[in-house]
């Protein structure tokens, strides 16, 4: 279960797209689904000290509003970044 | 929508009218540019190790943008991109409620050099999505929160920020699944690492992540307006490890159900084997949903992959 101390350990939060995103416009359910392996595991990487968690988050907004996706907040863990985005 | 970043993959599931494909060239230029992938092969097209795309059929597809109209336009752009693709319409094409997929052929070379592969993935790299319409009206009712929407759009942003709880579209968000038993989804036996993050929209939807023992996630969307009510649920955690082998993915099943009791709902499942033990209790699940009358099971046998799709209908 959850407990209210994860609205204080976000690794990122933008409070301005959140106090201000309107989602009216939003009335298509059914998502769009896009999972890409670059790697079948970290181990096949030359260089398993970049990878895509290296990638700075300027970066994946940047990728994200071609899709026309905004970031809300990030949660990293040891394995991986989850990010909640708008729409 | 959610975006989850592995070291070596990544998984992003949009909403709305979002353009999903039309990252792609940059994507792949960010990664050569950055970390020196380059996966282009001697024709020109990209062959990472595995590409999946999919998505229910849209309830208003005229609204999308561009190639997102329509199937054969997206597959036609991912097959400018990679190599070694082929699409499938999955279920019935005469009823606006099938499933699309696209996915490209294993790049083997890469398993070759990977000895150890199957000792990196215990837990056999299982998918489940469930796909709910026609939501019932309390149920989605618990996702509407009128918030305000502030007019704060010219003032400097104050991204970036950790530890400040001072946002109420999260903290909103973080009711909902408390209050829904979202969070309760998979029985943490094991008591594993738990990390959450949700979002209230205004003037209603809801959003949310949620990473178990560190590498595994389940998300959840809701959009619970009248009349194309919709929910999904999708989730890697393997249902085994985590609850000790109490619960299973059909009990995962029910829960979702219980929460947001759709008229109708399509399920996929993806295992590397169909000896997988979710696979073979979720070909099963008819007499376990007794308010549900099964319409289509499906199985493909994907090279590597094995996929189970049902839908069912309220009876």
């Amino acid at each position: 279960t959850i407990s209210i101390k994860e609205l204080t350990n976000h690794s990122y939060i933008d409070h301005q797209l959140s106090a201000t995103l309107d989602s009216t416009e939003a009335f298509e359910g059914p998502e769009k689904l896009l999972e890409i392996w670059f790697y079948p595991t970290i181990s096949n990487m030359k260089d398993p000290a970049k990878t895509l968690r290296s990638i700075n988050v300027e970066k994946w907004v940047h990728i994200l509003k071609l899709v026309q996706c905004e970031v809300l907040s990030i949660k990293s863990t040891k394995m991986m970044d989850a990010f909640l985005l708008s729409e | 929508s959610s975006l989850f970043v592995y070291d070596h993959k990544i998984t992003l599931k949009t909403c709305g009218t979002t353009t999903t494909l039309f990252c792609l060239e940059e994507l792949f230029k960010i990664i050569k540019d950055e970390l020196n992938w380059d996966f282009k092969n001697e024709n020109g097209k990209l062959e990472p190790f595995k590409v999946f795309y999919s998505r229910r059929c849209f309830m208003f597809p005229a609204k999308q943008h561009s190639i997102h109209k329509n199937w054969s336009d997206e597959i036609e752009y991912l097959n400018k991109f990679f190599a070694n693709g082929r699409s499938y319409l999955v279920g019935r094409n005469d009823k606006g409620n099938h499933w699309n997929l696209y996915v490209t052929d294993t790049n083997k070379m890469m398993i070759k050099e990977s000895p150890q592969e199957q000792e990196e993935q215990p837990y056999n790299d299982e998918t489940l999505e469930i796909l709910m319409t026609g939501l019932n009206p309390n149920c989605a009712q618990q996702f509407v929160c009128n918030r305000d929407v502030k007019d704060i759009k010219n003032e400097p942003s104050t991204n970036n920020n950790k530890g400040d709880a001072d946002d109420e579209g999260h903290l909103l968000g973080y009711n909902m699944t408390k209050k829904s038993g979202l969070d309760k989804i998979y029985n943490n036996v094991k008591d594993v690492s738990f990390h959450h993050d949700a979002f209230a929209f205004t003037p209603c939807g809801y959003s949310s992540n949620v990473v178990m023992d560190e590498e595994y996630y389940y998300t959840l969307h809701v959009t619970p307006e009248k009349g194309w009510s919709y929910a999904s649920f999708e989730s890697n955690v393997p249902v085994n490890h985590v609850s000790k082998g109490e619960q299973d993915n059909v009990q995962v099943l029910k829960h979702v159900l219980n929460v947001f009791q759709p008229k109708e709902f399509c399920l996929t499942f993806f295992s590397k084997e169909m000896s997988n033990e979710s696979f073979t209790k979720l070909m099963n699940i008819v007499k376990q949903v007794t308010s549900y009358q099964k319409k289509d099971r499906i199985i493909y046998d994907l090279e590597d992959y094995q996929l189970l799709y049902m839908r069912f209908e309220r009876s």
